[in-house]
């Protein structure tokens, strides 16, 4: 464990609790969309196959059972809570998800670093994880203000991911030929379709105005 | 643990 990495699953941790917040309190998941939790349900339902099969840390594991608790329960939240169903703009969260899957389950089944179930389907979590914010971008796009919560939601999502970028540089130059390139290239994809949203976020912060993302 | 690639990152 190094601070890269802490520091990114302290900001993957903190998006996920600004959105739960966000659902649990005011009952809203206005601007959050669906498609984009689900993704992300998949993909932690496809990763965290090892807590059945191995033991790394109580850290791990426990994180690995609150990113499982709380992504469920966020689709449940926003599919099936008569008061959060309610705010969830479906007309607008329109992006066809479903293509996302199967491209990323092929491309799992072509590259990856063994030809096993568990390892197939890890590869097809990181494929997926990379695009899953996609949705919620477009989302974002569409709707005109969005607020805060939401906003600081996506950026810390955006965040985890950079603070790993980070974690490999340094694992690289600090442990023996640590290298895991499907790893990075999913991570560096999926970091750089922030980039335009990073850009709006810092401008909207620096200029203290509503976040707003051209359409 | 060389059987199962080792995934020790979350």
């Amino acid at each position: 464990m190094n601070i890269f990495r802490l520091a990114g699953d302290m900001s993957h941790l903190f998006s996920i609790l600004l959105l739960l917040l966000k659902i649990h309190t005011i009952k809203s998941c206005a601007g959050v969309s669906l498609k984009t939790q689900e993704l992300y349900a998949l993909v932690f339902a496809t990763r965290y196959l090892d807590i059945f099969t191995g033991y790394i840390s109580l850290y791990n594991t426990l994180m690995k059972m609150f990113f499982l608790w709380s992504s469920f329960t966020i689709v449940w939240y926003m599919r099936y809570h008569n008061v959060v169903r309610r705010s969830y703009d479906k007309d607008q969260d329109t992006f066809r998800h479903y293509f996302l899957i199967l491209p990323c389950f092929i491309l799992a089944l072509l590259v990856h670093e063994k030809f096993t179930f568990l390892e197939v389907l890890w590869t097809f979590s990181l494929y997926l994880e990379a695009v899953a914010i996609l949705p919620q971008l477009v989302l974002l796009q569409r709707t005109r203000n969005v607020d805060n919560l939401t906003g600081h939601y996506v950026f810390f999502l955006g965040a985890y991911r950079s603070f790993y970028i980070l974690n490999w540089i340094y694992r690289y130059f600090t442990e023996q030929n640590y290298y895991k390139w499907i790893t990075w290239i999913s991570g560096l994809v999926q970091t750089a379709l922030y980039a335009d949203f990073f850009y709006y976020y810092v401008k909207s912060w620096r200029n203290s105005e509503r976040l707003q993302l051209p359409a | 643990i060389n059987d199962i690639t080792f995934h020790d990152e979350l």
